[in-house]
């Protein structure tokens, strides 16, 4: 109980930390390679007239720090070592190793899992959840909370359901049942579709079209 | 540290009980979606003379449980409600509800994470860790420990590596860095290729050929 507490005390610090900077930023969650990092790499490219940065926590590595660095935006690496998710003492530390002047979007790629994220906040404004057609149509009714908890969902890899025999629409009704009023996207990221309408509902200008 | 400890005494226990009916337990563990269910329903269906029971470790619901249960093999599902990884304590209560006298071989799935799972031993005989290509080919370096640790780590879904543009060399690559003399077995779960290696490795004999 405690640690959940003082977690949401560094998370609203984060929060103020942020907004004193002007910076909007999001939680990106998900499924261990369900895309988290293509998504921000292609809206770090797309997002006009906005200055994008980027946090990549993983357990070890830095592939998808690296992997931002090669769009030369600001980008920090967290190795959590053990832990399965990000927590607001970590991002707080990442902060300050950000030139927090330099940027007006920033995105914050959790750790591969659907789990324990959603009790740590992080101080973000909204969190998006990555899920893969890839890992079969049951992730959203196998995994509640998250759904429920997240403005913004979204089904990535749609170009594989056919070859997959996944049925978007069964993840998109247990979606509904889940979250009714939340927002559900459907992407290709490696070709671009959807991003367009992913930016347009976390309220940034996209360059048109891909 | 107290629970770690008290979770080996528990996987110790659990140990004995299955020695105890001539059980041999593997735990299969893996990234979420990846086909560890698949891989159980399959070779439930096609490993010669022994019985098969299994455990099916979720989040929520009963989706994995109810396909163990339609290849008429006994077995009971664990729902953690928020631990994104299966422990020694709900395995013990797992094997009260089921029939040990009419199992030999007993595939106990964990829940979908590349991360946690390794530090809760459950009292089995051996680890199989599941990954998939459509994850990307960078898995495996970003999660050491559970390779390190794992008897037979599976590549599976190998049917959609092309489409992926996945190299699976650099998949086996990172894996002989992390685990010189581990197995490692290329799998496609759904047509069935590569199965009768994985059983051959767990020393249990298979129908020929699928
Ligand atoms: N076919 C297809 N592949 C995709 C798509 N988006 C990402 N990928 C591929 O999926 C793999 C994993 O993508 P990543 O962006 O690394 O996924 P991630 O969620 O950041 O992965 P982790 O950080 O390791 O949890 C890579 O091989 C990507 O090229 C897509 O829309 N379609
Ligand atoms: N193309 C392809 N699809 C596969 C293969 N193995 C499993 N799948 C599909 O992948 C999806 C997920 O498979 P599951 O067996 O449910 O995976 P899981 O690891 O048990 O998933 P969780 O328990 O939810 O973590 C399903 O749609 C399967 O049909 C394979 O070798 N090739
Ligand atoms: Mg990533
Ligand atoms: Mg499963
Ligand atoms: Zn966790
Ligand atoms: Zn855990």
């Amino acid at each position: 109980k405690n640690i959940l507490d003082e977690n949401n005390r560094l998370a609203e610090k984060n929060s103020s930390l942020l907004e004193k900077h002007g910076i909007r930023a999001f939680n990106v969650l998900g499924a261990i390679g369900s895309g988290k990092t293509t998504i921000i790499e292609t809206l770090s490219e797309e997002i006009e007239n906005l200055r994008v940065g980027a946090i990549a926590g993983d357990l070890a590595g830095q592939d998808d720090y690296l992997r931002f660095k090669s769009h030369d935006i600001p980008a920090v690496a967290i190795n959590t070592g053990k832990d399965c998710h990000l927590d607001a003492h970590y991002v707080s530390h990442a902060l300050e190793d950000l030139p927090l002047d330099e940027i007006d979007i920033l995105f914050i790629e959790n750790v591969g899992n659907l789990i324990c994220p959603v009790d740590f906040p992080l101080g973000t404004e909204m969190s998006i959840v990555v899920i893969s057609v890839t890992e079969g149509d049951d992730m959203i009714r196998k995994h509640p909370l998250i759904f429920a908890r997240s403005e913004i969902s979204v089904i990535n890899k749609i170009d594989l359901a056919d070859v997959m025999d996944v049925d978007i629409n069964v993840i998109e009704t247990d979606f509904r049942k889940i979250n009714p009023h939340g927002k559900l996207i459907k992407l290709d990221a490696r070709k671009g579709d959807g991003l367009e309408e992913l930016a347009e509902s976390i309220g940034v200008p996209y360059s048109l079209p891909l």
